[in-house]
C-alpha cells in the first residue's frame, strides 16, 4: 500500500 | 506604490487559472524584481511557486516591497470581467487594503476598473531552494498532460520510471493497467516537440494522480514542461514564462 508523504517532511519553514 | 501593467490580461488570467484550484489564499510578494508567490495546498502535498519577472510586464514599477494577500477565487472572478486582449494594470499603495485592477481596451476606449479586497494571510514559507535532483526531463507540456489524464483513468497513482533511454509512466488499477513510454528525441523543425532527458541516477517514483491533474492545468502557460525528480526530495514540475516561471513541488508516495 502506498502512502502519501507530506512536503513538510522535506522542506523547512523559513 | 505598485503599478504593474500587462500588455495582455490573458497572461495573468492564465497564470491564476493554473493554480487557483489547488490553493485558495495566496500572498503575492511584489518587489523591484516583479511579482512572486508561494502557497501550499491544504493537504500539504503540493506547493506552488510563482515568479513573474519585470520583463513579463509592459510597465512595472514597485517602489517598496508590498504583499498582496488575495483569495484566488475572488481574484479570478474579477479577472473574468476583463477581455484577454485588454491591457491589465495592477495598482496598490504601499500598505494596501485593496488591489485595483484596471482593464483597458485601447481600441474601443473602454476602461473597466475593479477593486479587490485584500486579506492578511498567515502562511508558512517553505525553503525550496538548493534542491538536488537525479534527473531532469523536458517534454511537450501537452503530451505530459495527455499522459496524466489518460493514466488517471486507471489509477489514483502514477509511477514514473526514468532510465537513460526512456521515461516510462505506469498506472495500475482495479480495471487494468496502462503504460506510456516516451523516448528522448530532438525535433529540429519544432524544438518544442523535443524530449530531453538528463540523468544522474535512474529514478522510480510514484505520485498521486489528483495532484498531477492540478499541475497540468499550467500546460497552457508554456509549450514545454520541465520535470525534475529525485528519490530524496519532492518532484519539481515547471512551466516557463517569458520572464519567470510557475513551479509545482509534489511530495511522492511511498510503500508503507
Amino acid at each position: 500500500k502506498l502512502k502519501q508523504t507530506s512536503l513538510t517532511k522535506y522542506f523547512k519553514k523559513t | 506604490m505598485l503599478e504593474a501593467k500587462f500588455e495582455e490580461a490573458s497572461l495573468f488570467k492564465k497564470v491564476i487559472d493554473s493554480f487557483k484550484d489547488c490553493v485558495q489564499l495566496v500572498n503575492f510578494n511584489c518587489s523591484e524584481h516583479g511579482i512572486a508567490a508561494q502557497a501550499v495546498d491544504d493537504s500539504r502535498v503540493l506547493l506552488v511557486s510563482l515568479s513573474i519577472g519585470t520583463e513579463s510586464f509592459q510597465d512595472f514599477r514597485c517602489d517598496r516591497n508590498v504583499t498582496l494577500g488575495a483569495d484566488l477565487s475572488s481574484l479570478s472572478k474579477i479577472l473574468r470581467c476583463g477581455n484577454n486582449n485588454d491591457n491589465l494594470t495592477l495598482i496598490a499603495d504601499d500598505t494596501p487594503d485593496s488591489l485595483l485592477l484596471l482593464f483597458e481596451d485601447t481600441k474601443k476606449d473602454r476602461i473597466s476598473e475593479y477593486s479587490l479586497k485584500l486579506m492578511d494571510i498567515d502562511a508558512d514559507f517553505l525553503d525550496i531552494e538548493g534542491m538536488q535532483y537525479d534527473t531532469t526531463i523536458t517534454m511537450p507540456s501537452a503530451e505530459f498532460a495527455k499522459v496524466v489524464r489518460d493514466l488517471n483513468q486507471l489509477s489514483d497513482s502514477l509511477n514514473i520510471l526514468v532510465t537513460k533511454d526512456t521515461v516510462k509512466f505506469v498506472a495500475e488499477g482495479d480495471i487494468g493497467s496502462g503504460s506510456v513510454i516516451v523516448k528522448p528525441h530532438t525535433d529540429m523543425d519544432k524544438p518544442d516537440d523535443s524530449v530531453k532527458v538528463e540523468l544522474d541516477k535512474p529514478v522510480d517514483l510514484t505520485f498521486g494522480s489528483k495532484y498531477l491533474l492540478d499541475i497540468i492545468k499550467g500546460a497552457g502557460l508554456s509549450n514545454q514542461i520541465t520535470i525534475k525528480l529525485s528519490s530524496e526530495t519532492p518532484a519539481l514540475f515547471e512551466f516557463g514564462l517569458q520572464s519567470g516561471y510557475l513551479q509545482f513541488f509534489l511530495a511522492p508516495k511511498f510503500n508503507e
